[in-house]
């Protein structure tokens, strides 16, 4: 029987607006004698459909295209199912994030977690503030987001149902910001005297926060997604330590330890993003010391072992009401030799102690492809297929978990993605039908 | 399918053939979007090519062309 149509229903009116966190992405597909029906509540259901159907077609050898009669009734597992790329470490030019994109949306991803900026370089260029990729950029020229960029990436990911999730840490990962934004950082001391070095931004200046209220201002408008995610992980204390100024001021508020003082820097930072009617997303140590987070907080863990095993802060964390994005055992950045994939995809993100209600404020997690060894020429093959081991788990039921049957479909997959021009890496040996053809 | 779906089922012994030339994505009359919807216009041609590749495909009823 010949089919020449797939018809598509979208219950729920709405193209132009941005998917967001409670987004429905459920759809059923139906594809028998009467009909070939996709039905969603939403656009954004309806894009996980096609992307299901474009995955059923079979090509013959002869060129024919089949397709089996089918019936799909599928939604996700989590909400946020996120890939963060590092854009400081290593600049990744625009058509990388682009691809990107594209098989993110392959994988059913949903959240592109855009760490823009860190120490190395200052790429986003900034309307208020254009000395920060002017001066803290690998070259203002050519190594930079323009605000057009920007715009084509939020543009383009939400033609994918994929929010961008902006991330701004601070106070510390900002040695790129002092070289635009003089006497933002902390001036570090040798003895009595300036040691010419620099460490995290200088918490105890009105000046820092008025930067930081106009700066989040033009974030906050430029990045339509309701979070923004504020960093707050690997604060350096030792140089805040070697300050006076910095000591006298705790002195002054009675801070006994550096924590409060990281503390006393995030929350009048939380303060300000939440002015501008945004959500945020911490990193996990912005928990761990204590900040006080208004409960719609999304704590990020990352760490995998220290101080403690992810699974027990994961607990800690559900305890005290929060809800959390897991990462810790999903750095793809991360690689060794064999089928490493196996290790991500075996990853439970309920597997803690805590009761369902705890268990329910698990959103999800996100893959993290740090770049400190990842630039463009080996960012795919990196990625993909392993992060789809991710994706399935953030996806899928929580009882598709055989290795041995995701080894068959992932290799089948990887396939599929080098036939659509990604230059996916190989799982094990064998072979593709259509080996990847620049 | 990867990621693998909720729920479901297919029969092994059911196969329907698409012809690229003219296969295509329509809105149901009683959907909530219709034509001018940019996220799923786009995503149509879009996934076209994806599914058929660029083309160009000859029509089956073009004269002495064997399906």
């Amino acid at each position: 029987t010949v089919k020449n149509s797939l018809e598509v229903f979208v219950a729920v009116p709405g193209c132009d607006q941005f998917p967001e966190m409670n987004s429905v992405e459920n759809y059923t597909l139906t594809l028998n004698d009467d009909h070939f029906i996709l039905k969603a509540d939403t656009v954004w259901g309806a894009l996980r459909g096609l992307e299901t159907f474009s995955q059923l077609i079979w090509r013959s050898a002869e060129g024919m295209f089949s397709v089996k009669w089918t019936e799909i009734v599928d939604f996700p597992r989590f909400p946020h199912r996120g890939l963060l790329l590092d854009t400081s470490r290593h600049y990744l030019p625009l058509q990388a994030i682009l691809e990107t994109l594209d098989v993110m949306a392959y994988n059913k991803f949903n959240v592109f977690h855009w760490h823009i900026v860190d120490d190395p370089s200052f790429p986003y260029d900034s309307v208020t503030f254009p000395e920060l990729s002017r001066k803290g950029s690998y070259n203002p020229v050519t190594h930079i987001y323009t605000m057009g960029d920007v715009k084509t990436v939020i543009e383009y990911a939400r033609l994918r149902g994929i929010r961008v999730l902006a991330e701004f840490d601070t106070p510390g990962h900002t040695l790129s910001w002092g070289k635009g934004i003089p006497g933002l950082l902390t001036p570090c001391y040798s003895g009595t005297t300036p040691s010419g070095s620099y460490g995290p931004v200088n918490p105890i200046l009105n000046r820092t926060y008025e930067f930081m209220a106009s700066f989040f201002q033009e974030i906050s408008s430029v990045f339509p997604d309701f979070y923004l995610h504020l960093g707050g992980d690997e604060v350096d204390f030792s140089c805040w330590q070697s300050n006076p100024d910095i000591q006298a001021f705790m002195k002054e508020k009675g801070f006994e330890s550096y924590e409060k003082l990281e503390s006393f820097y995030i929350q009048k930072l939380l303060n300000i993003v939440s002015s501008y009617k945004k959500g945020y997303l911490v990193w996990q140590e912005v928990f761990d010391n204590g900040v006080k987070l208004s409960p719609d907080t999304v704590v990020h863990v990352w760490r995998e072992t220290k101080p403690l095993p992810y699974t027990m802060e994961m607990q800690n964390i559900t305890k005290a009401g929060y809800r959390v994005l897991l990462s810790a055992p999903w750095y793809l950045n991360h690689i060794s030799y064999g089928q490493d994939w196996q290790q991500a995809y075996q990853v439970e993100p309920l597997d803690f102690e805590g009761s369902p209600a705890q268990k329910s404020l698990v959103i999800g997690g996100e893959a993290c492809m740090w770049g400190e060894y990842v630039d463009v020429t080996n960012l795919t093959p990196r990625l993909w297929p392993r992060a789809g081991a991710v994706a399935e788990r953030l996806w899928s039921s929580q009882s598709v978990r055989d290795v041995d049957l995701a080894y068959e479909r992932l290799a089948y997959f990887r396939c599929e993605l080098l036939r659509r021009g990604v230059q996916a890496q190989p799982l094990y040996v064998g072979y593709c039908e259509h080996e990847y053809f620049q | 399918v990867w990621p693998w779906p909720q729920n479901i089922s297919v029969s092994p012994n059911r196969t329907f053939a698409l012809q690229p030339s003219l296969f295509h994505f329509q809105y149901s009359a009683s959907s909530a979007v219709q034509p001018g919807c940019s996220v799923l216009d786009q995503a149509f041609v879009r996934y076209l090519r994806i599914i058929f590749g660029p083309g160009p495909w000859l029509s089956p009823d073009r004269p002495g062309l064997k399906q």
